[in-house]
């Protein structure tokens, strides 16, 4: 066949066929899948996140429906960015899954370490708390209608970071170091289920601080007498673990159209 | 755009290639989809070929080819094969911090090549 001229604007000369499956082209092709996620390498998963962890979350939040076979389909975001009209940046969804460590109060402390996919200026559209609750099997009967009032505590914008001291109450040596606020939710619980905190303001404050680790402390009042218990980092139940979903795009703001 | 499946006779075409992430080992951290379409394009581009609708790989380049067919070609640059058309791929994968993302890349899987 006739030799393949080369074209100047044309960067990339596909291999011929007889080197197609050349491990040179195969790296060429991760490579720029990692491109794209803006990742240096691939991440390197020592311990991978226990799979009823990830199936709950996966599975309360319709982000991709686990077949039978075990893969995952994923819908996009595409039919939204048509819904509202807007040109929409990058938007990406992060499910980050609690941790505990000798800084949070085993009873009431938990925190996150919230991905920004390596991207500073990350904006934060929407962010919010997922909580298990477990109606205990000594608690009143089924059925009743158990009003409780959940405090989840954070740590505000310029406050201190690190999870020393707590609002006033749990987590390590009492006495906050910095400010907390506040997110407070009555919850109607008449089954074991899982409820949502909007967090959004929090995970802004984190980001505006350039750290990534979101500190909660979680009260509940009225959970006693009405026999319930919020799950938190609780290795022996991971399919309740808690979860933090941060819903975030690139701030670049450049390519917005508007409605006149 | 023309696939190559061997009726293309050389011609600017879109190569499928499918990479499965397990075979690459990169099923632990990328949870969706199994694999990715790594297609591209190749082939060549003769001037004849100006005249196939279609094969523009945008307006300019339409535009360009007319003046090509009647010889009033603007300057000795060459066409190349190169993506007409991409779409975007949903991916769901774990980060360093065994963070779960979920994202659409927008321009990751080429759908159809053309001429420029």
């Amino acid at each position: 066949s006739s030799p393949q001229e080369s074209c100047a604007s044309c960067g990339f000369r596909a291999p011929d066929q007889s080197e197609r499956v050349n491990i040179d082209f195969l790296e060429a092709v991760k490579r720029h899948i990692l491109n794209r996620l803006q990742m240096r390498d691939r991440p390197n998963i020592t311990h991978p996140i226990p799979k009823a962890a990830m199936v709950t979350a996966l599975r309360r939040l319709h982000a991709g429906k686990v077949r039978e076979d075990g893969r995952v389909e994923i819908p996009s975001f595409d039919g939204q960015a048509a819904f509202n009209n807007e040109v929409q940046a990058e938007t990406s969804e992060i499910i980050s899954f609690a941790e505990s460590d000798e800084h949070t109060s085993t009873k009431s402390g938990l925190y996150f370490l919230v991905s920004n996919e390596g991207n500073q200026n990350l904006y934060v559209s929407q962010a919010n708390l997922w909580l298990y609750f477990r109606v205990l099997p000594a608690g009143p009967e089924k059925g009743l209608r158990r009003k409780v009032t959940v405090k989840i505590h954070y740590q505000e914008a310029g406050a201190a970071s690190g999870a020393e001291g707590g609002p006033g109450g749990g987590g390590g040596g009492g006495g906050g170091t910095g400010r907390w606020a506040l997110v407070e939710k009555r919850v109607d619980l008449k089954r074991s289920g899982w409820h949502t905190f909007p967090l959004s303001e929090a995970v802004r404050a984190v980001f505006g601080k350039g750290s990534r680790r979101q500190d909660l402390e979680v009260h509940c009042e009225g959970c006693e007498t009405a026999g319930v218990a919020p799950v938190l980092v609780d290795p022996g139940d991971p399919s309740h673990r808690p979860f933090l979903v941060v819903r975030a795009r690139q701030a670049d703001g450049k390519h917005r159209i508007r409605k006149r | 755009g023309l696939e190559c499946d061997g009726t293309s006779g050389g011609l600017c075409c879109r190569q499928q290639f499918y990479i499965d992430f397990r075979l690459i080992g990169w099923n632990d951290w990328i949870i969706a989809p199994a694999g990715y379409y790594g297609n591209y394009c190749e082939g060549s581009c003769p001037a004849y070929m100006a005249g196939v609708p279609g094969s523009a790989s945008s307006f300019h380049t339409a535009v360009v080819n007319q003046y090509r067919m009647r010889g009033m070609s603007p300057g000795s640059v060459n066409s190349c094969c190169i993506p007409t058309k991409l779409s975007t791929m949903s991916m769901l994968y774990f980060d360093d911090e065994y963070n779960i993302v979920k994202r659409d890349v927008p321009n990751m899987i080429v759908e159809e090549c053309g001429c420029a």
